[in-house]
C-alpha cells in the first residue's frame, strides 16, 4: 500500500482532474489552465451541494477572469474559504496538518502540484457530503488506475480531519 | 497467474475501501 507521504501531486492533479470531469460541469475542464480561474470549481462544489454553495455564493466567483491573475486568485481564495468553511459548518470536521493549497502558485503559475490539493479538498468535500454515495458509486466505476490515487487521496485527507 | 491474482487483490482492496467509506456515518452531528 502507498504510504501518504508517497501521492504524487502531479499525478493527484491529473488524476482528480479526471475525476471532476464525471461533474459534467458547463464550463470546459480538460486542462489545466481551464481549472486555475476557479469557475469549474465552484461549479462542482454547487453541484456538490446546491443549499451551501448558493447562487448567492457562485456569483462571487468572477467568471471574466481570463489571464488576470489577481482575479483568479481572488476566486480560488474565496473557493478554499468556501470548502474550508463548509467541512467546519457543515460535515462537523476540522482538516489539520493538511498543507493547504497555495492559491497565488495555482493562479498565477497554473502549479500542478497545488491545484491538486485544492482538488483533494473538494474530493474531500464530495465524499463526506449528503449526497456522497453518488459520488462514490461514480469514482467506483472509473479506472482502476484513478480509484487507486483517489483511495490515497482521501486516506491521506482522512488522516488529517478530526472532528 | 501472479499478475491476475494481483489484479484481483487491487480490485478488492479498491472496493473494500469505497464500500467501507459509502457505510461510514459523516456530517454534522447537528
Amino acid at each position: 500500500m502507498n504510504t501518504l507521504d508517497s501521492v504524487d501531486r502531479v499525478e493527484l492533479c491529473e488524476s482528480l482532474m479526471t475525476w471532476i470531469q464525471t461533474f459534467g460541469v458547463e464550463a470546459s475542464c480538460k486542462k489545466i489552465d481551464d481549472l486555475t480561474n476557479g469557475v469549474v470549481m465552484a461549479q462542482v462544489l454547487q453541484k456538490i451541494d446546491p443549499a451551501y454553495f448558493d447562487d448567492n455564493w457562485i456569483n462571487r466567483i468572477k467568471t471574466e477572469a481570463g489571464d488576470n491573475w489577481r482575479l483568479k486568485i481572488s476566486n480560488l481564495k474565496k473557493i478554499l474559504k468556501g470548502i474550508l468553511d463548509y467541512n467546519h459548518e457543515i460535515l462537523g470536521q476540522q482538516i489539520n496538518d493538511f498543507t493547504l493549497p497555495d492559491v497565488n502558485l495555482v493562479g498565477e503559475h497554473s502549479d500542478a502540484a497545488e491545484l491538486g490539493r485544492m482538488l483533494q479538498l473538494i474530493l474531500g468535500c464530495a465524499v463526506n457530503c449528503d449526497q456522497k454515495q453518488e459520488y462514490i458509486q461514480t469514482i467506483m466505476m472509473m479506472e482502476e488506475s484513478v480509484q487507486h490515487v483517489v483511495m490515497t487521496a482521501i486516506q491521506e485527507l482522512m488522516s488529517k480531519e478530526t472532528p | 497467474d501472479p499478475n491476475m491474482k494481483g489484479a484481483a487483490a487491487n480490485e478488492g482492496v479498491l472496493a473494500n475501501f469505497f464500500n467501507s467509506l459509502l457505510s461510514k456515518k459523516t456530517g454534522s452531528p447537528g
